[in-house]
């Protein structure tokens, strides 16, 4: 099994919008898929509803493995209150429970997507040193951009314990290519952090929007305004299935 | 002193944004104004970095008040790293020293404005627990309307510790008027949480994001398109000066 978390810091950047739709894209591929939602306001838990409920994510923090079969599709971990007690909880062992249930579900399945609440706490970082890549998407936004250093330094921080992990960069989200600002940004980002961008930027698109609500990938919405977001987010896919 | 809490679990919906302007709008009107940012992102500190900056913001959870004198404008508790070890510690304890060093502080200011992470943390209780009011910015997507039951339950377990807290209600802002979903969840909104909906939405705003990575008022803007925007914000501060 290989992991991927979706991590920022920074609020409302797309980090749910792009969990699901790798979800949907893998599962799509034939992959068994496990979604593990990390963040207690449960968005990805509800946009993936219809889909099979393992269990809760918290206990993927006990001291030993839940029993689970992998199926191909989309299998959830959903997100649960008793996940924001972790916070409080020694690092250390968190980080060594969720490694150990992670190396012992590998087997049974293909991918795992885990998405995490917009804080540096003790649950990223516990998945951090669980996975093998993590990713960032950011809005280019004053306020996103600043964070990326934070994010990046905690991700280097994390490869001491974690030396197995790959960052495989930041990915441009809720771009509005009508906007000059977010336009100069992104010129601004390719020259600073030049090899870490993602190819495929994610437009502004409000059927991405439509589709979480529905608990469907953005490429069931037919209408033509949907067309450029559903380029995107099977780009996005295909270009991390690669990785 | 009176003091107001902008806070939301859901990121990036302008709770930032809000704590900005709200601080420009009370400080021009010859206000003294405390603003602590408690989120480790910093973004209300970047914005306001041409402010008194009166120290960091974990010292206010210290056992002792800091020496401060208020002035008239906006005088700045910025965030630091510190602030995340607070969601190790006992809630109580970091609650009531919040609280006895508002306390202390309430004769140097007239407001205190305090941001908050996207988080239902140690952090946050610990600022309900120490404030007057407590105001909810929302996106009108479905993610952020799920939100509100949450937040809605945790103010009134505050309450409890608290019983002075007021919530002033939810505040749409980034709202598209061009976009139908916005406007059909707007009109849920008003059919379910009738009472508690703020009367001045705060549209999509680019010259918003402008003002706020300039660390200026937006209506220091310039331009044509940024007249709505004023309006609104103003609109905003108006209403809960007057609260
Ligand atoms: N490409 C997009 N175009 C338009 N809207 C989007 C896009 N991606 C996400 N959204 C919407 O923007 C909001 C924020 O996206 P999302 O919830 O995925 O971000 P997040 O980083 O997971 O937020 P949080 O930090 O709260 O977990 C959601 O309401 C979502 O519907
Ligand atoms: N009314 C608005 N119109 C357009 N853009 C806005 C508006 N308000 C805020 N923004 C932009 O949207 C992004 C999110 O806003 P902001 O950072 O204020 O939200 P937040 O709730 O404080 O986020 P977080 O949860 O990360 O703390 C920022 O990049 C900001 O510049
Ligand atoms: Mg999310
Ligand atoms: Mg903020």
């Amino acid at each position: 099994m290989k992991s991927l978390v979706i991590a920022n810091q920074k609020g409302g950047v797309g980090k749910t919008a792009l969990v699901a739709h790798l979800a949907f894209d893998f599962a799509e591929r034939g992959l068994r898929v496990l979604v593990v939602d990390l963040d207690t306001q449960g968005n990805a838990s509800f946009t993936l509803r219809s889909h099979v409920i393992l269990g809760e994510a918290s206990a993927l923090f006990g001291d030993k493995p839940p029993k689970v079969t992998g199926k191909p599709g989309i299998n959830l971990f959903r997100a649960d209150a008793p996940l924001a007690n972790l916070e409080s909880k020694n690092l250390q062992e968190s980080a060594s429970r969720l490694r150990n249930n992670f190396r012992a579900l590998g087997r049974e399945f293909d991918v795992c997507l885990i998405d995490t609440a917009p804080a540096l706490g003790v649950r990223l970082v516990a998945a951090l040193v669980s996975a093998d890549f993590v990713l960032s998407p950011i809005e280019l936004e004053a306020y996103s951009l600043q964070g990326i250093r934070m994010m990046v330094s905690t991700i280097q921080n994390v490869r001491k314990g974690n030396p197995a992990l790959k960052f495989l960069g930041i990915l441009p989200s809720k771009v509005d290519s009508r906007n000059p600002r977010h336009q100069a940004h992104l010129e601004e980002l390719k020259s600073t952090y030049k090899g870490l961008l993602l190819p495929t930027p994610i437009g502004l698109r409000s059927s991405v929007a439509d589709a979480l609500a529905l608990g469907e990938p953005v490429w069931t919405i037919r209408k033509t305004a949907a067309r450029k977001a559903i380029r995107e987010m099977r780009g996005v896919a295909a270009h991390l299935h690669d990785a």
